[in-house]
């Protein structure tokens, strides 16, 4: 089974 | 105060067609060096970032900066009152509620001119860091929209796998399963219908097929795809403008 990942993991608000 | 004037407002039409059907609130920030824009669709998994050089318009005035927050359903409600011959202009205020959109067809002597009221959106900016690829690939725009569209219709979920000879595309469902190879190689009469591979080590990354879905929606700008892939960081998918790019970062399925 695979989970989605985001964005938000990666990039971070300047 | 902000005119920006496109010589055909197809190109903006393209650029917004390219991407409305992912995000629907968008700040757009207008400099003196061009203008750029960036959304997160609603379950944060794919980021659109656009930038539109100045020489992508045929007049470009901007004295300060301005955001212009629109909502891209109403904008593309405006945008297809418009011929795609006509040259358009986008006229703001240095503080604006509202942006103009002036159509003209100088043959004709037809202007037509629309206000959108602009929206206050609440949305991060982010810092989009130079990453690392293992892997860098480019091919035909359509190439790629044919295999996204063709796989999707038979898995949820889409692989890209890239070694130093071949890209494959890959999906399973429950009717069955599809695979698309594709080996590099360059068409010198017509590089545009080029397969180009460069890869440090071979990766093997796993997307959501509805996102890719939306990804596709921007080869309307441009006949090729660069697509940078790293099983470390989201994958980039990027549509080159004559002057600008319009690039989408796809968080990738891990497996748990």
């Amino acid at each position: 089974m695979s989970k989605q990942s985001t964005i938000s993991r990666f990039f971070k608000p300047v | 105060m902000l005119e920006a004037k496109f010589e055909e407002a197809s190109l903006f039409k393209r650029i917004i067609d390219g991407f409305k059907d992912c995000v629907q609130l968008v700040n757009f920030q207008c400099k003196e060096d061009g203008i750029i824009a960036q959304a997160v669709d609603d379950s944060r998994v794919l980021l659109v970032s656009l930038e539109i050089g100045v020489e992508a318009f045929q007049e470009y005035r901007c004295d300060r900066p301005v955001t212009l927050g629109l909502d891209l359903n109403s904008l593309s409600k405006i945008l297809r009152c418009g011929n795609n011959t006509d040259t358009l202009t986008l006229i703001a205020e240095d503080t604006p509620d509202h942006i103009g959109l002036v159509f003209e067809d100088n043959k004709k002597g037809r202007v037509a001119e629309y206000i959108l009221k602009l929206m206050d959106i609440d949305a991060d900016f982010l810092k989009i860091e130079e990453l690392e690829y293992e892997t860098t690939i480019s091919l035909p725009s359509s190439e790629f929209s044919k295999n996204v569209r063709d796989l999707s219709q038979l898995g949820d979920s889409l692989s890209i796998a890239v070694t130093k000879d071949n890209i494959k595309f890959s999906t399973e469902g429950d009717i069955g399963s599809g695979s698309v190879l594709l080996q590099p190689f360059i068409n010198m009469e017509k590089p545009q219908e080029s397969i180009k591979l460069e890869m440090e080590s071979p990766v093997d990354l796993t997307f959501g097929a509805k996102y890719l879905l939306d990804i596709v929606k921007g080869s309307v700008l441009s006949e090729t795809i660069g697509i940078r892939l790293s099983s470390e960081a989201p994958a980039l998918f990027q549509f080159d403008l004559a002057s600008g790019f319009l690039q989408f970062f796809l968080a990738p399925k891990f497996n748990e």
